[in-house]
């Protein structure tokens, strides 16, 4: 919907940008989470953006609910949303944190990264 | 309000080069003098109480001062290697879990020592290490921990008679063995680690502190040593644990004690993490202590109302 309503006036093949994955460049320090994580500083995270239109393609991994909402929205956009441009895949990273009772602490958080985009 | 830092010795790594600078990097938008920066202090300015709440550490609440307020912590140089090797090999697609040495935990949890030395000139045949591991959660699986102690290397030469003696571990007031050690007094008296498996020592949980003693003894000697018996029953001098390098006093905190806890947690989801510990700040009576993004406009009132969230 966000990308929509921001690219929603523009026309044209150019403006519909396939759903991918774009740069996310996290950075803790920006945050202000720097006083309790350690490191990493800064990382790339990743971030899905673009449409999902007909007709998907395989690489986007669409599941059938995917690509029976798209096809449905192709006829009638009115009716149904288009499917969601969301990760498929995400990755661990390790952080270095010191905890409340300033105890150094590694940890590895889960899906923190995108690998992949796709249709959902 | 708390600094982490890591030595200038510490990493060669360019990521965590990049850390170094936590130790004196600017607050806000004004930059530390360098006596602040050096002590670790948070310069007296307006939005204190502003920064931190936003600042704050999931799970420490408001007026839960950490114990350590205004003292730098320091990364221990162990923990920085294990977040070094671990990190290097995510990077190369090896879930970090997968090595050994991380006993597939999946959080990793260093605790430095508080115990103190006894200032008495008799030998120190026990000596008691002391962690509080009140931050332990018992929801999350305990999958290994072992105390770690910096041996200095004694004088040379030792002078002890040549007959085994055994380092012990126990916890505190127990006759539990956790486990032991060999040394060889006519040995190579090289510093270094001694590492000791307490997992049985901690598996009751929940605790508070985990108290844990080293004592040392003399060990019988061999049948086959024919040559030391041949000089008769020899009465072994009283061990003392300073003189074996096990003294506590005037010690960099690099060599600190350390207790290390290897833990798998399920949670997989960073919100529900956050969500627990908002929660258990919102029942201590401090709502609001979870930090927001620095740049946010208002960040006291970053969290809605309990009308609000209540419509939400």
């Amino acid at each position: 919907t966000a990308f929509a309503s921001r690219h929603g006036k523009r026309h044209g093949k150019k403006s519909r940008l396939r759903c991918s994955r774009k740069p996310l460049h996290v950075n803790f320090k920006e945050l202000g989470w720097d006083d309790w994580i350690i490191a990493p500083l800064e990382y790339e995270a990743y971030h899905c953006e673009g449409v999902c239109d007909f007709p998907l393609r395989s690489h986007l991994e669409p599941t059938n609910h995917a690509i029976i909402q798209t096809l449905m929205n192709s006829m009638d956009p009115g009716s149904t949303p288009p499917s969601c441009c969301v990760p498929t895949k995400l990755t661990p990273i390790s952080i270095l944190y010191i905890d409340a009772g300033n105890n150094v602490v590694y940890k590895q958080y889960e899906d923190m990264v995108v690998e992949s985009c796709g249709c959902r | 309000f708390q600094q982490a830092s890591i030595s200038s010795s510490s990493s060669s790594s360019t990521e965590l080069d990049s850390t170094k600078d936590v130790g004196n990097r600017k607050e806000g938008k004004m930059q530390r003098t360098p006596q602040e920066s050096a002590e670790g202090r948070t310069p007296p300015e307006h939005g204190l109480r502003q920064k931190d709440l936003r600042r704050r550490p999931p799970g420490q609440h408001q007026g839960q001062e950490p114990p350590g307020r205004g003292l730098r912590v320091v990364p221990h140089e162990y923990m920085l290697s294990i977040y070094k090797t671990y990190s290097i090999a995510e990077k190369l697609g090896i879930n970090a879990s997968f090595f050994q040495s991380s006993k597939s935990a999946n959080t990793i949890t260093s605790f430095v020592d508080r115990g103190l030395d006894d200032l008495s000139h008799t030998p120190l045949r026990r000596q008691k290490y002391l962690f509080d591991v009140s931050t332990l959660s018992d929801k999350e699986e305990l999958v290994g921990a072992e105390l770690r102690l910096y041996r200095q290397a004694p004088p040379t030469p030792w002078g002890l008679p040549a007959r085994p003696l055994h380092l012990q571990l126990f916890p505190c007031l127990s006759p539990l063995l956790l486990d032991a050690r060999t040394l060889d007094p006519q040995g190579p008296t090289q510093a270094g680690w001694e590492v000791f498996d307490v997992w049985q020592g901690l598996r009751p949980q929940p605790w508070k502190q985990l108290c844990l003693e080293l004592r040392a003894a003399w060990g019988e000697l061999d049948a086959g040593d024919t040559g030391a018996r041949a000089r008769g029953p020899q009465q072994p001098p009283p061990l003392d644990l300073r003189s074996l390098g096990f003294g506590r006093r005037v010690r960099p905190p690099q060599e600190r004690a350390l207790l290390v806890v290897f833990t798998r947690s399920q949670r997989k989801n960073l919100f529900t993490e956050m969500h627990e510990q908002l929660g258990s700040a919102e029942a201590a009576g401090a709502e609001g202590s979870w930090p927001a993004p620095s740049g946010s406009p208002d960040a006291g009132s970053w969290l809605p109302s309990p009308g609000r969230r209540r419509r939400r």
